[in-house]
């Protein structure tokens, strides 16, 4: 089935759908076929790809609740190799449906035998929170990509999330790896995001990826007009770390 | 028992604590003897007021499930007339805890009873999601401050928010209002910014607030500090909104 990659972060607003969006559409301009599965109830990321809500008609509850096969809840996007499967706002109350089920926490992974087409790359983006969705996510992935953001607040729950997925790898999915930290939102002229980059660099060493996506203006501007920033605006500062990322992501799992 | 005030926002990183740490700050500096439930297991709220993770007793979680009174949980901050209940990652499992509870929603708003001390204000600060917890701090509220920041996604999901806020209003909690949207991190040279102030002015109209908090860099370092940026940097512009927002937000008091 290729990689799968949970990209999750509890603190919230810490870049994880912009992250999944542009990562995607970057390894998707790679000619790598990538799968995006919005797992976050907010459903940013299928509006991010243009996908009206009107226009999610199987989504990510219909199969996490195992009332639809996965490869029938996939969509194409306007983006050649990149498709999604798209989330609703009624995903919230899979969390506490799945609660009582046996093996809950394989939900997803289960539904994922349910592709037709082999992907390359399945993403998955995850809400901000630590509960059944995100802890599914971790048991279907291969490894999780973490955006933190160069802040106070996200650096302090960094720890929380790190033992969470060595928790998870070592119940759930012995597989799991964290595939790296990705710097989001960062302003070289703010001396804050600087010690925060400088901090996690020396605790978590060569897991940081060496792509720093800096604050960028465009970057939030293209969810608006329904395109990931690498359409939107290729040549922004925003959007070539997102195409660097793709390289260094590409460049990691090749090593492993 | 005074105003209770839910600070809520499904989407994540949009200044919910930030808002509830500094409101809270600049009430008690008008006075206003002030109490903060941190209600979110990252327990942000906590930290931005200097309250290490050791010195965290009782928390939220004891209280929440009934384990200890309200007023036992209580704690003095640094700022005069500004009291804490601290918050611990266990809350994260008092969601899962809750579900087959009777009156689930009505946990805190029960546990809102057994306080000594009478406080003008409280404050809830919630997590990035719209399950169990925020429920509760929506049954006990008596209004709801909702801070938007100036961003596509963040817009997306408000009409999410309303319409949640509308359904605890009818079904569990008849005095719940909307007591303003506190547009945050605005950045006057980003026409976005300006096109989402201009667009929630015209949705919601007297239900915004007049100040608007700008995007300013010292709001962001004033948690490392383990300070309010009232206290880190009193004359800075994020300072004064909130000092600002303070004096709106009593007024709004008064006139209902
Ligand atoms: N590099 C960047 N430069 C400027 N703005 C950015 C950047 N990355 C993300 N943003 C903006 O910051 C906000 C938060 O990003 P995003 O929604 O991707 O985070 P998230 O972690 O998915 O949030 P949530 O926790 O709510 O799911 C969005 O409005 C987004 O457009
Ligand atoms: N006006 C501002 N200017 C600059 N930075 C800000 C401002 N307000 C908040 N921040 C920073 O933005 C980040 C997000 O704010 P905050 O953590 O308060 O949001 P939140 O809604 O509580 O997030 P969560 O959804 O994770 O609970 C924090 O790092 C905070 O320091
Ligand atoms: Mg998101
Ligand atoms: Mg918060």
């Amino acid at each position: 089935i290729g990689r799968v990659v949970a990209v999750a972060n509890q603190k919230g607003g810490v870049g994880k759908t912009t992250t999944a969006i542009n990562l995607g559409t970057a390894l998707a301009a790679c000619r790598k076929n990538v799968l995006l599965i919005d797992f976050d109830p907010q459903g940013n990321a299928s509006t991010g790809l243009g996908v009206q809500q009107t226009e999610r008609s199987v989504t990510a509850y219909d199969v996490v609740l195992g009332d639809a096969r996965l490869s029938d809840a996939v969509q194409r996007t306007q983006i050649p190799n990149f498709d999604l499967v798209p989330s609703v706002v009624d995903l919230s109350a899979a969390e506490v449906e799945l609660v009582d089920r046996p093996r809950r926490e394989f939900a997803l992974k289960e539904a994922l035998t349910g592709l037709d087409k082999d992907y390359d790359y399945v993403l998955i983006d995850c809400p901000p929170s630590l509960g059944l969705l995100t802890v599914n996510a971790l048991v279907a992935a291969h490894s999780v990509l973490v955006p933190l953001q160069c802040e106070f607040f996200a650096l302090e729950g960094l720890s929380l999330l790190l033992r969470t997925i060595e928790r998870v790898r070592r119940n759930l999915n012995q597989a799991l790896e964290v595939q790296g930290v990705l710097l989001t939102m960062y302003d070289r002229r703010n001396n804050l995001a600087q010690q925060v980059a400088t901090d996690v660099r020396s605790f978590l060493g060569k897991r940081v990826y060496e792509t720093i996506v800096p604050r960028n203006v465009r970057v939030s501007e293209a969810p608006s007009h329904g395109l990931p920033v690498l359409l939107y605006d290729f040549g922004c500062a925003g959007a070539q770390a997102y195409v660097q990322l793709a390289g260094e992501v590409l460049r990691r799992d090749q090593a492993t």
